[in-house]
């Protein structure tokens, strides 16, 4: 047994939730937010028998996919002649899904 | 030294809470929700030495009960003479709680 | 590559996170509560190679701090005279973090 660990993307986070359901993986969602961008995204515990974790990470790779987002890493600053200077944002590469599995000593349904 | 990461039904996260304190584990409460059925519920971390594991499970066991949820599968529909079809609602069993333990290679209180 | 688990108070969750990035950490921070003080707290999930392990704890170490909580254990009582009885509030030490490390199997960037 193997605890699938997903961190994913907001955007993604329902169409990866129906693909497991409709494959009758068993799903539990955290709502999380990433340590850089400080923005929602979702956690995913998906606990599966050792020989679905194939499966289960193709329906991952399918359904999470690479965004940009663009960071303004200063707010607008106005100029001595009252222009409002907009830095160039900064483009950051959103992965699809970071993936930890962790071995599972028991499993129980109680 | 485990981590026990269980899903319980929200109605019986104050008692598990209150029991497993009362016998003094150590306990961390995650507000999530279920996959299939898309209503909140919570994950429990509960570190533990390894020969506490089987009282955890115990008071879990004790605590957390199987109920029926009834989900609506799709929602009323009116029918040409201005009657309300209603369709019978699908029953599920939510188990008392999923549980998973997993080995914990090093533990530090800082 | 190991995954670190750990759980610190509200107060230092912030500074933690940007140290952590400002040292190319991946961070996920879930928002908690602490089963005996039913207050909110952070969890963070931090995947690093093994050879980080030690640095990440370092700056864990380093942000979080042990403080003293003051729980009520009772509310305000009013006596016959008319006077109001406050119990003497409990001091209660709380840790700067809890942390757990778990082997990871498989860890995937997609
Ligand atoms: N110090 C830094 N300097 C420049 N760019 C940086 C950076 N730290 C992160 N980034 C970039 O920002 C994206 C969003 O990171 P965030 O921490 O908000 O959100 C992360 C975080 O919530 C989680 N994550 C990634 N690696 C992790 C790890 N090792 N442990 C725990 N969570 C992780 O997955 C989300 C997406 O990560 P991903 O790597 O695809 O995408 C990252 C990465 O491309
Ligand atoms: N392998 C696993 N990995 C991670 N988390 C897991 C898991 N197995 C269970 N859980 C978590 O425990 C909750 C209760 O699951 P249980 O199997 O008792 O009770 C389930 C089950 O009886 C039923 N169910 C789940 N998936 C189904 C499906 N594809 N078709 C029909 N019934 C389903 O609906 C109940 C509620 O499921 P829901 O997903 O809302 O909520 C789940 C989910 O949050
Ligand atoms: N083995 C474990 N597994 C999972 N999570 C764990 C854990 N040990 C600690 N934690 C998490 O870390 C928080 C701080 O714990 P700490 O032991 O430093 O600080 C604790 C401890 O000094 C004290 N405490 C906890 N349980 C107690 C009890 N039964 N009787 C007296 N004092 C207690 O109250 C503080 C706050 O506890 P709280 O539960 O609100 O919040 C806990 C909990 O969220």
């Amino acid at each position: 047994m193997k605890m699938v660990i997903t961190v994913v993307q907001g955007k993604d986070a329902g169409s990866l939730t129906d693909k497991l359901v409709a494959k009758r993986f068993g799903v539990t969602r955290i709502n999380t937010s990433g340590g850089f961008l400080r923005e929602s995204n979702a956690t995913f515990l998906i606990g599966v028998q050792d020989e679905q974790l194939d499966e289960v990470i193709s329906v991952i790779r399918a359904t999470c996919k690479t965004r940009s987002h663009f960071l303004n890493p200063m707010p607008p600053m106005s100029e001595p002649g009252g222009e409002i200077y907009m830095p160039n944002p900064v483009e950051v590469q959103v992965g699809g899904a970071t993936i930890f599995v962790v071995a599972v000593d028991k499993y129980l349904r109680l």
